[in-house]
């Protein structure tokens, strides 16, 4: 692919919740997201990073009003298995750059962190495809990190 | 958008790289991933999830012949950032559902995971785009991986 970032999207609409300590085993997962489908939760990012001593955090994102419905559904999930704790927080905002052939062009990446750096903008998470790389950071960055991710990439018109 | 999964992807090409315990502050990712992308490396999957006690982990893929390459990269940048541990592990292999409305339609995750459940697969990490969502599993898990979500998404043909 020719590498071409199209845009930077920004989405405040960012509710996340992080299920704490669950163990890493088949079926957990699943567990966790079959009540939220059969109540027509949409989720939006997952994140699943390495385990430590078989137990995980399984972090995820709804929109804002659909948080309280989601909690409530999430504790009763967890309980049964067997996380430590939930957490959540709705003061997140989503930045994303979106484009072609970011998985295959070095140094996309750390241009994008880079631009969050230089501002000292905390990056709370990170996911990737092929053809986006999101970053959650406190709501009250979200603007700022935009306009440096623009200027990083070189871009005029913010996307969103 | 409507909701339609197009195909199942499969890469056993897939070396995992989790630097473990690095601190939670601005310019952290951006100094792991520049003398990467200055020595012409490409990073496939990037995952970071939340922290504790401002510590956390962040992992990536790159390419099973870049492994060497980049754990001597990775081994140097991490000391520098204070990071407590570097693993990898080359047995690993990404299977991803690609298609379009995955994050407006409440229970896709959810069946994939079922799908990955139901065999007794385990899913090592999770990352999500709005036209993908990517897990890790064993290698030795990628095919049967691959035919239960061709199944769960009533899809012919696989798709690599
Ligand atoms: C933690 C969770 O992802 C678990 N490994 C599973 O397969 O469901
Ligand atoms: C951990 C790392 O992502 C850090 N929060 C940073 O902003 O670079």
């Amino acid at each position: 692919d020719a590498q071409r970032i199209r845009g930077i999207a920004v989405d405040t609409d960012v509710a996340k919740i992080s299920v704490l300590g669950i163990p890493d085993r088949p079926g957990i997962a699943h567990g966790l997201f079959q009540p939220l489908a059969d109540d027509s939760i949409n989720i939006d990012v997952i994140v699943q990073n390495i385990s430590h001593d078989g137990i995980t955090d399984i972090s995820f994102t709804v929109s804002r009003d659909d948080l309280t419905k989601t909690l409530e559904l999430v504790e009763g999930a967890s309980q049964s298995l067997g996380a430590s704790d939930v957490l959540h927080f709705a003061n997140l905002a989503k930045v994303s750059i979106v484009g072609t052939g970011i998985q295959s062009t070095p140094g996309v990446a750390a241009r994008m962190f880079g631009a969050l750096a230089e501002p000292s903008i905390n990056i709370e998470s990170i996911t990737t495809s092929e053809i986006r790389i999101t970053c959650l950071v406190h709501e009250d960055d979200a603007q700022r990190a935009a306009q440096a991710l623009h200027q990083a990439f070189e871009l005029d018109q913010p996307e969103e």
